[in-house]
């Protein structure tokens, strides 16, 4: 469907506001690890799709586990959120923005944030553990 | 900026790229243009050329709009979501969900109670071909390697993140006086993502 400007869009080309791909997720806003959540396994899928959970098993759970809480910090690290690990309202936003299908994390090589501190140590920093 | 695994790139002897629009979509002229700028972005700054070709299966890179399953297991989800995918050097296929309201001018001066679906097609055009090109995803909200894009709003300048990251890979424009070009606010748009 091609428009030339966005006014010209008709009233029947407009979804309803609630059927957005991913709109539902705004039903987990406030949820935190230990929870187990009806849908929340849609969550999961999203976050598998854009690479933040590999290895996806046959089905997912509705639980919010480690690995949800994980990929939940990994993505509000990537997109400049505060990574609680919490699904508060700022990254939920995030979330159901439209976006590129491309994943923002290929083969287990996280980009973004994450990718740049990591590379950062690597190459000028000298690194010693405690 | 980031770049895909492997640092995929077009080689030295390939930098002047040939398109070509899928066939069964029959695009219009206007339509076209929206791409035709959008490779001129890149190429302003970096020595690669983009040229249409009216032959899709010879063309480097290949344009469509296509609806859930596509063959490519990377199927659309319908309106909002997934907008478009395209993939690393050199596989070239940049798709878009054609189940989108593509606006050619989604200008935000003209946001409306509709704008709530409207997908700018020169900003997803200009992001996508930053893939075709090597570029992986940003996290720098003014570049145009972010991955979300809000409904209703425009960002089609290339930001100093993208320009250093296509330039990493092929270097400046050798005709430009300039390596770089500057950003402005006029043309980001009202992005609450950047």
């Amino acid at each position: 469907h091609f428009f030339p400007n966005i006014t010209s869009i008709p009233p029947s080309f407009l979804p309803n506001a609630t059927t957005g791909a991913w709109n539902a997720f705004h039903n987990f806003a406030g949820c935190h690890p230990g929870e187990k959540v009806d849908g929340l396994a849609k969550l999961k899928q999203y976050f598998n799709r854009f690479g933040y959970i590999p290895n996806s098993p046959s089905n997912f759970s509705d639980d919010f586990d480690d690995a949800l809480e994980s990929a939940l910090k990994e993505y509000q690290l990537n997109f400049n959120l505060n990574t609680s690990g919490v699904l508060d309202e700022s990254t939920l936003q995030q979330i159901v923005r439209p976006r590129c299908g491309v994943a923002d994390i290929i083969n287990g090589t996280s980009t973004m944030n994450s990718g740049k501190a990591a590379s950062l140590t690597t190459g000028h920093f000298h690194t010693v553990g405690h | 900026y980031t770049f895909f695994p492997g640092t995929p790139k077009w080689p030295s002897s390939n930098l002047d790229l040939t398109y070509a629009f899928f066939p069964g979509n029959q695009l219009t002229d206007s339509v076209k243009a929206i791409f035709s700028r959008a490779f001129d972005r890149w190429a302003a700054v970096t020595p690669l050329t983009f040229t249409e070709t009216a032959s899709f299966s010879s063309a480097d890179l290949k344009i469509g709009f296509f609806s859930g399953d596509h063959g490519d297991g990377e199927p659309f989800d319908g309106q909002m979501g997934t907008l478009a995918h395209a993939f690393s050097p050199t596989n070239g296929h940049f798709h878009l969900d054609g189940d989108e309201n593509w606006v050619l001018d989604g200008d935000s001066s003209s946001l409306t109670s509709s704008s709530t679906s409207a997908i700018d097609l020169e900003s997803v055009a200009v992001h996508e071909i930053g893939h075709l090109l090597g570029l992986g995803h940003s996290s720098v909200e003014e570049s145009i390697m972010f991955p979300t894009i809000s409904s209703g709003s425009k960002k089609i300048v290339l930001a100093s993140d993208d320009i250093q990251g296509i330039q990493v890979l092929y270097g400046g424009n050798p005709n430009s006086n300039s390596s770089s070009t500057t950003t402005t606010g006029e043309e980001r748009g009202t992005s609450d993502s950047g």
